[in-house]
């Protein structure tokens, strides 16, 4: 995402330079898609393949939450939902784990990202992966319990 | 029962954290 200057954050669908995240504010951020996706036709395939499966995993995660609520309140033997919603959290994992790994391997291959630096370095130009990434993989290490909490329950 | 209050928080987490992850600018920084 062409962090070439210092102070430069960048995520799946937009960059900022300049510390957006302490000001709160989106007023030096560019979307990947504004200009008829100026951006977004420049990224190299193994981002958008991340892009497309984040995505994915947020639309799976929504469904198995809305399956999750609803089994609360609602049973019936004809089906189980809290099998189904063990597979959408199960799905969730997959996606998140893909797109993780994806990314991870290729920031550190191509780009050299690094997660810790060495303070004595000047950090001023190396790259590292910020808290969004780290948010995911939370993420994927839930939806790992969730899945297997849910077909435990769904077992029963 | 308690382990589909705890599964539900788990999967609430999640997907809250997903959201986040995914509409955030912090992926990377320099």
């Amino acid at each position: 995402c062409d962090c070439s200057s210092t102070d430069c954050d960048c995520g799946l669908w937009l960059n900022c330079r300049g510390g957006p995240s302490s000001a709160g504010s989106l007023n030096n951020c560019q979307w990947y898609f504004a200009n008829e996706f100026a951006i977004e036709k420049n990224l190299p395939d193994w981002f958008k393949a991340v892009q497309g499966l984040m995505s994915c995993a947020v639309a799976s995660s929504m469904l198995s939450l809305l399956i999750g609520l609803f089994s609360l309140c609602w049973s019936s033997k004809g089906c189980n939902p809290y099998q189904a919603t063990g597979a959408f959290a199960n799905l969730t994992f997959l996606l998140l784990a893909v797109a993780i790994s994806l990314f991870g391997a290729k920031a550190y291959l191509e780009n050299k990202a690094e997660v810790l630096t060495d303070k004595s370095r000047d950090t001023d130009h190396i790259l590292l992966f910020g808290w969004s990434f780290w948010v995911a993989v939370g993420s994927t290490a839930l939806s790992l319990i969730a899945s297997i909490l849910y077909f435990c329950v769904g077992r029963n | 029962n308690c382990l589909v209050i705890t599964a539900i928080i788990c999967v609430l987490v999640t997907t809250v954290g997903t959201i986040v992850s995914f509409a955030t600018p912090n992926w990377l920084s320099v």
